[in-house]
């Protein structure tokens, strides 16, 4: 049987709400390990791997391997039923057809228990092969939202350009153009506010705003965002969730004709 | 201008 707790059920949420814009079902590979889930979205531009350590949850179980089919929107209707501050429990049963999502509040005066009927996905599993990137850039994931955000009025492509001095967002429409410049932070009070940049080799590389703009749903969960950018490769766009594990974001750039 | 690429080819499927 399967079964983990979380105190704090917002976490699920916010995971939730960081993939379901780019995707519409995706399998939760439940382990002794953790939780994984890897898709790509249908258009075969971007790819989600979260990674939810077992080690993270307050109590965890997982006696067999467990592949669970899910469509996003019906779990979506489901958590949006729970409180912030309920503690949540999910159990499932070996080679189940459902899943139940049990939501105690904390004073444990309100129980309320969600059976969800799980979905067949034949979904392939991807090896991502280890990539060593030329540019590694951290930065306050609030303020890659907003730069993605901002820059998405003027184009539907956002250039990333990486050297050592900076990195510079940059789009171009009909309105006219826009450039962002972050420079890497000399001092700051506090690690999440900062800007670093570690660079082997310049890089520059163009991507469509749209996939950006879903990555950053995941904002709440981290204060830093991390982007890896090698030439011809991939993008990474990696939030941390405190003490689980991840989510990265891979998009395809887009290619000089 | 620029066309969009695609993930297929940079990942292995298992």
């Amino acid at each position: 049987m399967f079964e983990a707790r979380l105190v704090q059920c917002s976490m699920l949420k916010k995971v939730l709400e960081a993939i379901k814009e780019l995707l519409n079902e995706a399998t939760f590979d439940c382990s002794d390990a953790g939780i994984q889930l890897q898709a790509m979205d249908n258009s075969h531009v971007s790819l989600v791997s979260l990674n939810l350590r077992s080690d993270g949850f307050d109590k965890y179980r997982c006696d067999r391997n467990l592949s669970m089919g899910i469509n996003l929107a019906s779990m979506t209707k489901i958590m949006k039923c729970a409180g912030n501050d309920d503690v949540l429990t999910i159990k499932a049963q070996d080679n189940a057809d459902n899943v139940m999502f049990m939501f105690e509040s904390q004073n444990q005066e309100k129980v309320s228990d969600y059976d969800m009927k799980l979905i067949n996905l034949d979904q392939e599993h991807l090896g991502i092969p280890e990539t060593d990137y030329s540019c590694i850039i951290k930065m306050p994931s609030g303020e890659f939202a907003r730069i993605c955000r901002d820059l998405s009025q003027f184009g539907e492509s956002v250039v990333i350009s990486c050297t050592k001095e900076g990195v510079k967002f940059s789009a171009a429409g009909d309105v006219g153009a826009a450039n962002i410049k972050l420079a890497q932070t000399a001092n700051v009070d506090k690690e999440e506010e900062a800007v670093t940049i570690e660079m082997q080799e310049p890089v520059t590389l163009t991507f469509a705003c749209r996939y950006l703009n879903s990555f950053t749903k995941a904002t709440a969960l981290s204060p830093q965002v991390q982007l890896s950018m090698s030439a011809d490769v991939p993008l990474v766009v990696e939030y941390k969730i405190g003490d689980f594990g991840h989510i990265r974001y891979y998009l395809a750039p887009k290619i000089e004709e | 201008s620029c066309t969009q690429g695609r993930l297929d080819g940079f990942f292995k499927v298992l």
